[in-house]
């Protein structure tokens, strides 16, 4: 493998976005881009990326190779990224090591690290990325982090409804309770605060707090977010990159005993 | 009192 990003901080938005929801994870690397999926300890949080060769500058990959890596490991290699270094991935036939290559031509800087790689046995799960949904919320992923952030100060459970008048984030809380109504909106001076719902029935699913705190973590990706719920199955939030691929979150539903 | 669904429940294993 050989893979470069012409801004190494995309890289290092993409593994910051769920560094904190999952340990270790397996990427397979391939002609068709960099994949990987992990789930969390409680099994509760499936992660989704998808780093399609679109969002690097050149990409190589020769045979296909999965690089397991400890999240935490890689994360602090990444802290040296920024806007001016461009970032190679190299991944030599038999791999038992990855080589980050950041370079800065315009200060005549390069950094070099290498990180072990690890054998992950991990459960692998069967998403059909084209699962219908009864519902698809596409919104501001500033808009939704702001409101994830306010509502679950005051419960540890989130509920979300859906229906013709628009979404409702609700909380209820031991001592407060909290609702934002959200209706469809176009603004044409800024098309992220765009808010478009399509819906073939109303939902209304409840989620616990503290993943969707995790999750938010991945708004630095996009400042757009698609919602898909349907009806007593995991709810997708995904944040797509401009230049394909994204991260994607599943998360299963809390329901009444 | 709300329980927590698994993923399992819903996807498969490969």
């Amino acid at each position: 493998l050989e893979a470069k990003f012409d801004d190494s901080t995309i890289f290092k938005k993409i593994i910051d976005s769920f560094k904190d929801s999952v340990t270790q994870i397996n990427f397979v690397c391939s002609e068709s881009g960099i994949e990987a999926q992990a789930i969390d300890d409680s099994r509760v949080l499936l992660v989704t990326v998808s780093i399609p060769p679109s969002c690097f500058e050149s990409y190589r990959c020769d045979r296909p190779t999965t690089i397991g890596v400890y999240l935490a490991s890689l994360a602090k290699l990444l802290k040296s990224a920024n806007t001016n270094s461009s970032l190679t991935l190299y991944v030599a036939d038999k791999p038992d090591e990855l080589l980050l290559l950041f370079e800065e031509p315009k200060n005549q800087k390069s950094m070099e690290y290498k990180l072990k790689l690890v054998d992950i046995t991990a459960d692998m799960l069967e998403v059909d990325s084209d699962m219908k949904s009864d519902v698809t919320v596409e919104m501001s992923s500033v808009e939704f982090t702001k409101t994830v952030r306010d509502l679950t100060q005051l419960s540890d459970s989130f509920t979300v409804s859906v229906t013709k008048d628009g979404i409702v984030f609700s909380v209820q809380g031991d001592t407060a309770q909290g609702k934002v109504l959200l209706q469809p909106r176009e603004d044409l001076a800024d098309e992220s605060n765009n808010l478009s719902i399509s819906m073939s029935k109303t939902i209304d699913l409840s989620f616990a707090s503290k993943y969707l705190l995790d999750i938010i973590k991945a708004a630095s990706i996009s400042n757009k977010i698609f919602l898909k719920f349907s009806d007593d199955t995991p709810a997708l939030f995904e944040f797509k990159m401009e230049k394909g691929g994204g991260v994607g979150f599943y998360l299963a539903p809390k329901y009444d005993d | 009192l709300a329980k927590q669904d698994k993923l399992e429940d819903f996807f498969d294993f490969i």
